[in-house]
């Protein structure tokens, strides 16, 4: 059997034979096939030939194919189960690793990603994207945020107010995700709420996607004149690694009538999350009592 | 007492190459110390502003939901007052900002013959139920509310990815890693006003019947 996490109200299921999120079923009976992979595009390097002048750098996402290749992932799956939260802890390659979290009240899915440092010994820069395909019919329609404002709806391959012919299937459908993306088939939203400002799409049908972290060996030439690669240093200036990202962002799928306050709430709890203030005390004092 | 570095962290946070890192490593650099320097400041207003509101002295109370007004009353009109008073009452407070990376001194401190009060302040204007979570060095804990009323808890070791991601932060910064003393994570129902705060203490049990349930792990189910 493969594992699950389950709250009062959602029960979230991974696949036994790939450790992957594979199913979300909840109590009043909606269930939704939820399958995550993680992936990743071949930034373009920008060579010479015409059509491929424009290399993937700090201010342009522009892959050099559409495929996205997926890890070699092997995974390693743990379970924590206790009356306040039930996790489930994937290790997916040696760089990327995930916990997906569910308190015991709550009808959404916490999801935790670490990634990086990314690899790049075969000289490839890599973008790194997970993506989550539900069964829901959303026909090439998705919604983003504008800046926490209202959602924006959002057709692939259209623009509202131009005739577009696109050139970049991937690039030329991605958008900033402020705080939210969601997609829906009239009677069930399927959102996903993030913490950090990160780009995100509907390439297919029921599937979202969110680029999680970037490392890139080539300049856009655009201005920056660096290529994106940033490092830390550990111990000392001689010893550099690329930066390891760690950040969650919320599953959460109910009913179209219900979703936008939901939304609204929770991306107001993942914006301003409860401040935590400590201080040790002598039990004899009873200073706070 | 000041927030001026804030206002130099809030011009970075606003600036097109702070949000999108569309800027040279050397640059990025220099954001970086800014932000430090702002959140360091920052922290101390919040202390003190909380040691004030905790101690009933502060006139500060009705402005609490609003972290620019507080810091501005403080720094203008009563920083010294408070430091004064937070340094009388001998309460230390402190926060962890890097809890994501289950890397909490104030937290992992050795509670033998202590208690641990966690300040949760909820900046929101509804109440708020949620789960607590923070680093803890024992797994023999107890919970209680500020009635003393036992708080439903739950204990999770650290994860071996939050080990490395400490590590590696202990090496940035130069520090000694201790790796052979476990850690663990806290999870405890936390229940805070609109704009308010609630405060809770973690002690370590007198003897075996502490309260916090331990978690059960199912490992490696390989694929």
């Amino acid at each position: 059997h493969g594992a699950h996490a389950k709250s009062n109200s959602v029960q979230f299921t991974f696949s036994s034979s790939t450790g992957l999120l594979e199913r979300l079923k909840r109590k009043d009976g909606v269930e939704v096939s939820l399958e995550q992979s993680f992936c990743w595009y071949n930034a373009s390097d920008g060579n010479t030939e015409e059509t491929r002048g424009q290399a993937s750098g700090a201010y342009v996402f522009r892959p050099n194919t559409s495929s996205c290749f997926a890890l070699g992932y092997n995974v390693t799956t743990s379970s924590v189960k206790g009356s306040l939260v039930e996790e489930v802890h994937q290790q997916l390659t040696s760089w990327v690793s995930q916990v997906v979290r569910v308190f015991k009240d709550s009808e959404n899915a916490e999801v935790e990603f670490t990634v990086g440092p990314i690899p790049f010994e075969d000289q490839l820069g890599k973008e790194i994207v997970t993506k989550l395909s539900t069964d829901l019919e959303s026909n090439g329609v998705f919604y983003t945020d504008s800046n926490g404002r209202d959602f924006i709806k959002r057709v692939r391959d259209y623009r509202s107010d131009w005739e577009l012919e696109v050139h970049e299937e991937i690039a030329g459908n991605y958008y900033p995700v402020n705080s939210g993306i969601f997609l829906s088939d009239n009677s069930t939203d399927f959102s996903i709420l993030v913490d950090r400002s990160i780009g995100g799409s509907s390439i297919s049908d029921g599937e979202l996607e969110l680029m999680v972290h970037r490392r890139l060996l080539h300049d856009d030439g655009k201005g920056v004149a660096e290529a994106l690669n940033e490092t830390t240093c550990l111990d000392d200036s001689s010893t550099c690694e690329g930066l390891v990202v760690r950040g969650t962002f919320l599953i959460d799928v109910r009913p179209v009538n219900e979703s936008a306050f939901w939304r609204r709430n929770l991306i107001q709890r993942k914006l301003f999350p409860l401040q935590l203030v400590f201080s040790v005390v002598n039990d004899e004092d009873g200073q706070f009592n | 007492l000041s927030s001026d570095s804030l206002e130099e962290a809030l011009a970075v946070l606003q600036h097109h190459d702070g949000v999108s890192g569309t800027e040279q490593q050397h640059v990025a650099s220099d954001y970086t110390k800014r932000l430090f320097l702002a959140s360091v400041e920052s922290e101390s207003l919040i202390n003190a502003a909380l040691a004030q509101l905790i101690t009933g002295k502060s006139r500060l109370a009705g402005y609490v939901g609003r972290l620019q007004m507080v810091t501005n009353e403080i720094s203008n009109n009563y920083g010294h007052q408070a430091i004064k008073e937070t340094g009388s009452s001998s309460m230390n407070f402190q926060q962890c900002p890097l809890s994501n990376i289950s890397y909490c001194p104030p937290s992992e401190a050795d509670l033998t013959g202590k208690s641990l009060a966690v300040i949760a302040y909820n900046p929101l204007g509804w109440e708020r139920k949620e789960t607590v979570r923070i680093t803890v060095s024992d797994y023999k804990l107890d919970v209680f509310d500020s009635s003393g009323n036992l708080v439903p808890s739950q204990i999770i070791p650290v994860s071996q990815t939050s080990t490395k991601l400490r590590e590696r932060h202990l090496r940035s910064i130069q520090k000694p890693i201790v790796s052979d003393e476990p850690l663990f994570e806290l999870l405890f129902e936390c229940s805070t006003p609109p704009l308010g705060y609630s405060t809770y203490y973690v002690k370590p049990s007198q003897n075996d019947s502490y309260s916090a349930e331990h978690s059960l792990i199912e490992e490696n189910i390989q694929s």
